[in-house]
């Protein structure tokens, strides 16, 4: 795999990170563990949910893309919410607060959540 | 993705990843759609109980389970990727049909997190629990000589690859393919990351020489969204938003 200038000679003195790869620090929040697990991800997900928003919205669009009825997105929302109770406690209940603050539907949420295994396919 | 776990001279273990996510799911701009939605999305988490650090992650925000994480002065997780054809499918497929023996696997890198006390109980956790999909964990403990990629099937640990300093084996280091075969050629980071790693060599390893080896195309791609840093001793956990300027690989 040396296909300049695709691949390059190794990096040094980059760190710490400034330039074109670098597009930003990472924000630190804190998840209290003893609250109610539904409560636990409210500050986090107060301030990103605009972006939650629009990470759900482009899966959406993707889904739309195969199926242009929609209906992929319908048994999204339809039908994922009815295996919530399925999925251990407690992330099944972070994940309920999850959507209840950002306002993001239930199923979305849960395939967020569930993604990797289902991207397996 | 791109994990790793290195010893330096000392013995301090050094963990780091490049989360690379959102293949095939949208490419406009001469980037992956999916990633760049995703890069907003990237917070650090100081997991707490009684009002101190349980463990610390980084995370997408909305998603509960765990894919980087350190326990302080205990061990450090990563899990990348796997494919099989005994894939997440089947284990979704049981699932829906009441077989609900396994676990889902955010989950239990989360669980592991949480409760796990020790490099070898993390490990036995993650080598022995039933999956819905298969996957890399990649852990590293607070001893030297404590470091491991586990090769999960859905059902099992396939050649645990463990560091073995005696043997020169100072790093271990994953992407998205069995250590034990050869990359596919068309996606081939392992061998570009090892030659800057052992470029570098085990006197010079740090967490600024690490953080180059993971800024260098290919391993640095269009897929990449952050880079986490991580030392177990120190309890020290970093993270950075990446990009990848053109010309850059898709993945």
């Amino acid at each position: 795999q040396y296909v300049p200038p695709y691949t390059e000679d190794c990096r040094t003195g980059m760190y710490p990170p400034e330039g074109p790869t670098f597009k930003g620090e990472v924000p630190w929040y804190t998840v209290d563990l003893d609250l109610p697990p539904s409560k636990r991800w409210t500050d986090v997900i107060t301030d990103k949910k605009n972006n939650m928003e629009a990470m759900i919205q482009a899966i959406k669009d993707l889904a739309d893309a195969f199926v242009p009825s929609g209906k992929l997105t319908d048994l999204v929302d339809r039908d994922l919410p009815l295996m919530v109770d399925t999925l251990p406690y407690p992330f099944n209940e972070e994940i309920k607060g999850v959507a209840a603050t950002s306002g993001v539907p239930l199923g979305e949420v849960i395939l967020f959540n569930i993604f990797y295994e289902v991207f397996t396919v | 993705c791109t994990s790793l776990v290195a010893e330096d001279p000392a013995g301090n273990l050094i963990h780091a990843r490049n989360l690379d996510f959102g293949l095939f799911m949208g490419w406009k701009n001469k980037s992956w759609v999916m990633t760049e939605k995703l890069k907003p999305l990237v917070v650090n988490v100081d997991f707490r109980r009684n009002n101190r650090t349980v463990f610390k992650s980084t995370n997408f925000a909305g998603y509960v389970g765990m894919l980087t994480g350190l326990r302080p002065q205990m061990f450090t997780l990563t899990m990348n990727e796997r494919f099989t054809l005994d894939g997440g499918y089947i284990g979704i497929l049981e699932w829906i049909l009441g077989k609900r023996n396994g676990i889902w696997m955010s989950f239990l890198t989360r669980s592991v997190l949480e409760n796990a006390t020790s490099y070898a109980e993390a490990k036995k956790q993650l080598s022995d629990t039933k999956l819905l999909a298969p996957a890399y964990f990649i852990l590293g403990g607070n001893q030297t000589g404590e470091a491991c990629i586990i090769t999960r099937s859905r059902t099992q640990s396939i050649h645990p690859l463990e560091l073995d300093i005696q043997q020169g084996r100072w790093y271990v280091l994953e992407t998205n393919y069995d250590h034990w075969k050869p990359p596919l050629f068309l996606d081939d980071r392992r061998t570009p990351a090892m030659k800057c790693m052992n470029q570098t060599t085990q006197s010079n390893i740090s967490v600024k020489t690490v953080y180059d080896v993971l800024s260098t195309k290919p391993v640095l791609n269009k897929l990449t969204t952050y880079t986490t840093l991580m030392e177990v001793a120190s309890g020290k956990l970093e993270s950075f938003i990446r990009d990848c300027p053109n010309p850059c690989m898709p993945w």
